[in-house]
C-alpha cells in the first residue's frame, strides 16, 4: 500500500 | 512524539554516549565488535538518506546528525586511533550472513516497490540484527565490561521503548508499521538473554560472564 506518513521516526 | 519514543531516543542517545566515554577514559576499545559498529553505521546511512531532503523537526535532523556523526567515529576509534587494542579475533562474526538474507528481504517484503523505500526496508531489516556480531564476541570472550554492559542495556532499552511508542500509537493516532513493529520485536527478542544477565548480575554489581 501507499506510504502512511513521512518517516517521522528516528 | 510521545513519551515512549522520547524515552527511547534518550536511550540510544546515552548508549551512544556509554559507548564513546568507554572508549575515550580507557583509550581501549577491546571488547567492543567493530564489526556491529559498521552494521550501525550502515543502517543510519541508508535510514537517514532523506536528511536532507525531508524536514520533520530540528530534533529528528540534530539526532540524525548526532547518530551519523557518532558512529562514524566510533569507527574511526575502532579501526584507527585504538586500533592495537581492537579484538579482531574474536570479532569474527561473517556479517555477509546478515547483509545478504536482510538485504533479499528487503527485496521482497516492503511497503512500497520504490530505491528510498526498499532501503528504508533494509535498514529496518538490518538494525534488527546489528547487535549480532556484538553478543557474539561476548559469548566468545565469556565475558563483558561492566560499562559494555550499560552500553548494550540502554541499546536493548532504546528499541523495546520503541515498542511501547508504537502500541501507543496505534491506539491515539492509529499509526502502524508492521514491518518497523516485526524488526523491534525480533530486536528487543535479541537481547532478553543479555537483559536477564543485565538484570541478575550487574544490577547486583557483579560482572557478567557467560560460560566461555
Amino acid at each position: 500500500e501507499e506510504n502512511q506518513k513521512p518517516k517521522d521516526e528516528l | 512524539m510521545n513519551i515512549f519514543r522520547l524515552c527511547g531516543d534518550m536511550s540510544h542517545l546515552a548508549a551512544i554516549i556509554i559507548l564513546l566515554l568507554k572508549m575515550w577514559k580507557t583509550r581501549s576499545v577491546a571488547g567492543i565488535s567493530g564489526k556491529s559498529q559498521i552494521l550501525f553505521a550502515t543502517v543510519f546511512t541508508a535510514r537517514y538518506l532523506d536528511l536532507f531532503t525531508s524536514f520533520i523537526s530540528i530534533y529528528n535532523t540534530c539526532m540524525k546528525v548526532f547518530f551519523i556523526g557518532t558512529v562514524y567515529f566510533t569507527i574511526y576509534l575502532i579501526y584507527m586511533k585504538f586500533k592495537a587494542t581492537y579484538d579482531s579475533n574474536h570479532d569474527s562474526f561473517r556479517v555477509e550472513f546478515l547483509i545478504v538474507p536482510v538485504g533479499g528481504l528487503a527485496f521482497l517484503v516492503n511497503h512500497e516497490f520504490a530505491p528510498l523505500e526498499i532501503i528504508w526496508t533494509f535498514s529496518i531489516y538490518l538494525e534488527s540484527v546489528a547487535i549480532l556480531p556484538q553478543l557474539f564476541m561476548i559469548s566468545k570472550t565469556g565475558e563483558a565490561e561492566t560499562i559494555t554492559s550499560h552500553y548494550l542495556f540502554a541499546l536493548g532499552s532504546y528499541r523495546a521503548l520503541y515498542l511501547c511508542n508504537w502500541i501507543y500509537r496505534y491506539y491515539a493516532e492509529g499509526f502502524f508499521d508492521l514491518i518497523a513493529v516485526v524488526a523491534g520485536v525480533v530486536q528487543t527478542i535479541l537481547y532478553c538473554d543479555f537483559f536477564y544477565l543485565y538484570i541478575t548480575k550487574v544490577m547486583k554489581g557483579k560482572k557478567i560472564s557467560l560460560p566461555a
